[in-house]
């Protein structure tokens, strides 16, 4: 039996919200530790991960491990049936090929139930090492949706070039160029407002703009998102995923293959 | 520019 009880459902949504436009179809991987999600975009050229911890949970059981082949757009379809306040529950049994949300409105004077199919899905997965970057560059999560829609008026790719003095995203195409500059911030009130460089070496990478797009798409969980880059490797875009009082329920981490030179 | 695939960086396991 695998039943798991969110108070704040509306993070739930925000996390669908977040992936289902990137990827068709995924398992939920759910164990003692929480429910984990990984899975690259038809294309193999990006990769979700993604974590909701055990403990973020107000309730939380899982009998024995179970994955959970979900239809990630029928999910947040049905995801949508709930309020933003409701608190939801999912539910499934051991071997079962249905999974089902309960949706109860804060005064639980309405409830909802919704069962879904589930899939047989042969996932595959990569082998992410633990990896130390040249530059995380940590920003409100605000302003690196604004950076990315800014710059796709002007090309299909952005460079991002982190040096020790900030932060530059260059786009150009057939209309012109432009570049956007961030400066670390010297005296923030408020940490979510920050622009941080923690680097130790600099790096200049070639990414797609209509990727990256994808992923502002997981703003609403996190005001800020941090980038992870080293030469040559995928870049790490991270959202954590905090409560209203700011405690961490998890992530939404995604990867993206850079652009090379031909 | 040529755009990388992941599997050129990961290992599937």
């Amino acid at each position: 039996m695998f039943e798991a009880r969110l108070v704040e459902g509306s993070l739930l949504k925000k996390v669908m919200e977040s992936i289902k436009d990137l990827l068709n179809e995924a398992s939920w991987d759910c164990s003692g530790n929480g429910m984990c999600l990984q899975a690259m975009d038809s294309s193999h050229v990006a990769l979700v991960s993604l974590m909701l911890k055990s403990d973020g949970f107000e309730n939380y059981r899982c009998d024995r491990s179970i994955s959970l082949g979900i239809n990630l757009a029928s999910m947040s379809k049905i995801l949508k049936c709930a309020s933003n306040d409701d608190i939801i529950t999912i539910r499934a049994e051991d071997d079962a090929d249905a999974i089902t949300f309960m949706f109860e409105s804060p005064k639980q004077d309405r409830v909802s139930d919704y069962e879904m199919k589930l899939m047989n899905l042969d996932t595959e997965h990569l082998g992410i090492p633990d990896t130390e970057y040249a530059c995380v560059i940590k920003m409100p999560s605000g302003e690196f949706s604004r950076i990315c829609r800014d710059l796709s008026v002007l090309g299909d790719s952005v460079i991002i070039c982190c040096t020790k003095d900030g932060v530059r995203f260059s786009a150009k195409g057939d209309l012109g160029n432009g570049n956007i500059k961030l400066a670390q911030s010297a005296n923030v009130d408020k940490e979510e407002e920050a622009v941080v460089v923690d680097m130790r070496e600099a790096v200049t990478l070639t990414f797609s703009l209509r990727y990256l797009n994808f992923f502002t798409k997981a703003a609403p969980l996190s005001s800020q998102v941090s980038l992870s880059m080293s030469e040559d490797v995928p870049l790490m875009v991270e959202y954590k995923i905090n409560d209203k009082e700011g405690d961490s329920k998890g992530y939404v981490r995604y990867y993206l293959a850079p652009k090379i030179e031909d | 520019m040529e755009q990388t695939v992941l599997t050129q960086f990961y290992l599937r396991q």
